[in-house]
């Protein structure tokens, strides 16, 4: 049975190997399975493999994109607390996706960031609150190699919105290319603040802090990211 | 053939119904969707003469040829599968992240002799 035993486990590891796993996952926390894979999966369920063009075997209909593997990477940044927070500034957020994972074979066909809000943070309230929501690049390692929220960014995105909103995505597939091309992933910082007013408007801070309530219920960003492997793809084998 | 048992349409190289459970193999804590699926194997006789309904090479209808000849030295083609399907397996990963990968060649479609 030993024998039996270590045959199943080499049998094990090899077809893991094939499927792209360098072991048996065993997830710890695992995260909730995102609506949009399961709505892809259960699309490519209902739809017979035998009935579909091989030519779009290993393309992702709903993104337009080829690609045969879809992740989405949960953030793993932090909040930052800032002794003296800019005024109007509720939230400062950093965001930071692993994207070691992803193998040299793959080729990166798109990334989108998600930032979803709770659906129990929109009260109603006869005064619509506008905020502003900034997304910044880190381009600059401090001392300890700690990236700095605060020097060397650079603006990728300056977006209103309302609290009516639920999910804002936004498109990060130049910046995840370049990630993997210089191998430097120093991830992103995301502000939020309080828009759509003058100076003379702005809230005082108990005023700040009711308002910002509003996008404490910020809830989570994830990067979903499509790749295609070309070795596991029919068409790409058959070219070769 | 007097030395072999008929062959029967049911002995014939085809594809036969086989379920894969995913917790079988004790991969249920990371496989998020399918639980299984229905993967199939290839079973069955490749006999001499070798029809068109049993997808064959000509290299296999000689290979017969042969074996009809020389039942000893020369093997009958195999039975093996000729067209698979893939599937999309949504799982957890190393690092936890949700996964949805298109895998090609996990169902058996159709089986020849080759």
């Amino acid at each position: 049975s030993a024998v039996l035993g270590m045959e199943l486990s080499l049998q094990e590891s090899l077809l893991l190997k094939s499927l792209g796993l360098s072991a048996k996952p065993s997830p710890k926390s695992p995260i909730p399975v995102p609506s949009v894979l399961w709505r892809i999966f259960q699309k490519r369920k209902m739809l017979p493999a035998p009935n579909k063009d091989p030519a779009d075997a290993c393309r992702v209909e709903e993104f337009n994109v080829p690609g045969n593997i879809i992740r989405v990477f949960a953030d793993q940044g932090h909040f930052i607390h800032s002794t003296q927070p800019p005024r109007l500034l509720c939230l400062q957020k950093r965001l930071y996706f692993n994207l070691s994972v992803l193998e040299e074979d793959e080729s990166l066909t798109m990334a989108q960031l998600e930032v979803k809000f709770s659906h129990n943070s929109y009260h109603a309230s006869s005064q619509r609150q506008v905020f502003e929501l900034r997304l910044y690049r880190s381009s600059q390692m401090v001392l300890r190699g700690v990236p700095s929220p605060e020097r060397g960014r650079k603006l990728l995105v300056g977006q209103s919105f309302a609290q009516l909103h639920q999910s804002l995505l936004f498109n990060l597939t130049g910046v995840a290319k370049e990630w993997r091309t210089h191998g430097r992933n120093l991830g992103l910082i995301l502000e939020i603040s309080v828009g759509g007013g003058d100076a003379a408007s702005a809230p005082t801070s108990e005023g700040l802090r009711n308002v910002c309530a509003n996008v404490d219920a910020f809830l989570a960003a994830s990067l979903l990211v499509v790749t295609l492997n070309p070795q596991q793809c029919g068409a790409a084998r058959s070219r070769r | 053939s007097a030395q072999h048992p008929p062959v029967t349409p049911s002995n014939l190289c085809k594809p036969r119904r086989l379920y894969i459970s995913f917790s079988d193999v004790g991969w249920e804590n990371w496989i998020i969707a399918p639980q299984g699926y229905m993967a199939n194997y290839c079973l069955g006789e490749c006999p001499f003469p070798l029809t068109a309904e049993l997808n064959s090479t000509n290299h296999a209808i000689l290979q017969t040829m042969v074996h009809s000849l020389d039942p000893e030295g020369t093997p009958q083609p195999c039975c093996v599968p000729v067209r698979l399907s893939p599937i999309s397996i949504l799982y957890y990963d190393n690092n936890d992240n949700v996964v949805l990968r298109h895998y090609e060649d996990m169902v058996v479609d159709e089986c020849g002799c080759r």
